[in-house]
């Protein structure tokens, strides 16, 4: 038996719009510990890991592991019908094939039940390793939201170089060329802590898909190091965090 | 020219 109930509907609808342009299906792993998924995109070229511990709910029950296929597009469409502010409680029977969807308004005086039936999805899961980043760098979630979106009308490709100094990003297309450096700042808005300076070339396309986790988080990390996959973090509140993993681009 | 690589390419299945 699997429960867990949320005081706001508003953060689990944060969290899937955070998902659903990158995945259309995916399975939610639920244990003791709290709910964890991990998946990639259709075309491999990213990984989306979440993580949310038990405590973030207001009451968790887990009596048996459970994994959840879901459709992500389903599941927003119930989302719809619910307030931000309605309690939602999520409930699932051991072997279920499908889950239930409670709201309760701030008042109680309304409650809607909902249930969505699950799917069976091939789990194909990646031991990702603790990597050591040659730079690490903290800044405004809507700062990167900005910068990627800005950026993306000049090129498929952006290029991050990171230094001792300063973090860049820089498209270069057709129609011209961006750049957008940010420097450390003294209120430590950005922060940058750099081992090796590196410089990658990314999708823009991903990265703008990545951002639609900004509200969730005041604050993104990323992760850089030379020839692995660029890690945009987003925490949410202190129980937990979505995580992106984003393929380089090398040169041909 | 750059090419995009795979993310499967860089972590191991479990």
């Amino acid at each position: 038996m699997f429960e867990a109930r949320l005081s706001s509907t508003l953060t689990l609808k944060k969290i899937v719009d955070a998902l659903r342009d990158i995945l259309n299906q995916s399975t939610l792993d639920c244990s003791d510990t709290g709910i964890q998924l991990q998946a990639m995109d259709n075309s491999h070229v990213s990984l989306v890991c979440l993580c949310l511990r038990s405590d973030y709910f207001e009451k968790y029950k887990c009596s048996r592991n459970v994994s959840l296929g879901l459709d992500l597009k389903s599941l927003t469409k119930v989302l719809k019908c619910a307030n931000g502010d309605d309690a939602v409680t999520i409930k699932a029977a051991d072997k279920a094939d499908k889950i239930e969807l409670s709201f309760e308004s701030a008042g109680k005086e309304r409650t809607a039940d909902y249930e969505l039936r699950l799917l069976n999805l091939d789990q194909e899961h990646l031991a990702i390793p603790e990597t050591e980043y040659s730079c690490v760098i903290h800044m405004p979630a809507s700062e990167f939201a900005r910068i990627c979106r800005d950026l993306a009308v000049f090129s498929e490709s952006v290029v991050i170089a990171c230094s001792k100094n300063c973090i860049k990003f820089s498209a270069n297309g057709e129609m011209g060329s961006a750049n957008i450096k940010l420097s450390q700042t003294s209120k430590a808005e950005v922060t940058l802590q750099v081992d090796e300076p590196v410089t990658l070339s990314f999708a823009g396309r991903y990265l703008n898909t990545f951002t639609r986790a900004t509200p969730l988080s005041e604050k993104v990390k990323i992760g850089m190091a030379a020839d692995v996959p660029l890690l945009v973090e987003y925490p949410i509140e202190d129980y937990g965090y979505i995580r992106y993993y984003l393929a380089p681009k090398v040169d041909d | 020219q750059s090419k995009q690589t795979s993310i499967a390419s860089f972590f191991t299945k479990v």
